[in-house]
C-alpha cells in the first residue's frame, strides 16, 4: 500500500 | 510602481490557465529578475514554481520589490476578457490594493482596462535545493498529455519507470491494468517531436494522476515538457515558455506504507 507523500517532508519552509 | 507590458499577451492568459486548476490564490512576485510566483495547492502535495524574466517583457519596470496577492480564479475572468493578439500590461501603484490589466488591439483600435482588487494571502515559500536527478525525460507535451489521460480513465495513480528501454507510465485499477512505453526516439523530422531520456540510474516513482493531469494544463505553452526524476525527491514536470522562463510542478511521490 502506499500513502500520498508530503512537500513539507522534502522541502524546508523558507 | 510596477508597469510591465507583455506584447504576446496570450501567454499570461496561458499561464493562468495552466494554474488556476492547482491553485486559487497566490502571491505574484514582482522583482528586477522577472515577474513570478510559487503556491502549493491547498494539501501540500503539488507546487507551481512560475519565472517570466523580465527581458521578456517589452517594457519592464518594477522600482521596488512587490508582492500581489490575487485569487487564480478572478484573474483568469478578467484575462480571458483579452483577445489572444492583445498586449497585455500589468500595472500597480505602490502601496495600491489594486493591480490593472490593461488590453491592447495590435492594431491600437481599441484599448481597455480591468481593475482588479488585490487581497492579502499568507503564503508559504519552500527552499527548493537544486537536486542531481537520476533520470530526466523530454518529450512531447501534447503526448505527454496524451498518456495522462488516458490512463486517468483505468486508475487513480501512474507508476513512472525509466530504464535503459525508455519510460513506461503504468497505471492499475478495478477493470485492469495499462502499460504505455515510450522509448528514446531522436530520429524525428522536428526535435520538439523527439523523445529524449538522460538517465544515471533506474528509477521508479508512483504519482497521483489527478495531480499529473492538471499540470497538462500548460500544455499550450510549450511543445515539450521535461520530467525529472529521482527516488528521494519529488518529481519536477517543467514546460519551458518561449524566451521567459518556466512553469514548473513539484509534486511529492506516493511512499510505501
Amino acid at each position: 500500500d502506499t500513502k500520498q507523500g508530503n512537500l513539507l517532508a522534502f522541502f524546508k519552509k523558507i | 510602481m510596477l508597469e510591465l507590458r507583455l506584447v504576446q499577451g496570450s501567454l499570461l492568459k496561458k499561464v493562468l490557465e495552466a494554474i488556476r486548476e492547482l491553485v486559487n490564490d497566490a502571491n505574484f512576485d514582482c522583482s528586477a529578475t522577472g515577474f513570478s510566483l510559487q503556491a502549493m495547492d491547498s494539501s501540500h502535495v503539488a507546487l507551481v514554481a512560475l519565472l517570466l524574466r523580465s527581458e521578456g517583457f517589452e517594457h519592464y519596470r518594477c522600482d521596488r520589490n512587490l508582492s500581489m496577492g490575487m485569487n487564480l480564479n478572478n484573474m483568469a475572468k478578467m484575462l480571458r476578457c483579452a483577445g489572444n493578439d492583445d498586449i497585455i500590461t500589468i500595472k500597480a501603484d505602490d502601496g495600491s490594493d489594486t493591480v490593472t490589466f490593461m488590453f491592447e488591439s495590435p492594431n491600437q483600435d481599441k484599448i481597455a482596462d480591468f481593475e482588479m482588487k488585490l487581497m492579502d494571502i499568507d503564503s508559504e515559500h519552500l527552499g527548493i535545493p537544486d537536486a542531481e536527478y537520476h533520470a530526466i525525460v523530454r518529450m512531447p507535451s501534447a503526448e505527454f498529455a496524451r498518456i495522462c489521460k488516458d490512463l486517468s480513465s483505468i486508475g487513480d495513480t501512474v507508476v513512472i519507470s525509466v530504464t535503459k528501454e525508455g519510460v513506461k507510465f503504468s497505471t492499475a485499477g478495478d477493470i485492469g491494468t495499462a502499460n504505455i512505453v515510450c522509448r528514446q526516439n531522436k530520429t524525428v523530422d522536428k526535435p520538439e517531436e523527439a523523445t529524449v531520456i538522460e538517465m544515471q540510474e533506474p528509477v521508479s516513482l508512483t504519482f497521483a494522476l489527478r495531480y499529473m493531469n492538471s499540470f497538462t494544463k500548460a500544455t499550450p505553452l510549450s511543445e515539450t515538457v521535461t520530467i525529472s526524476l529521482s527516488s528521494e525527491l519529488p518529481v519536477v514536470v517543467e514546460y519551458k515558455i518561449a524566451d521567459m522562463g518556466y512553469i514548473r510542478f513539484y509534486l511529492a511521490p506516493k511512499i510505501e506504507e
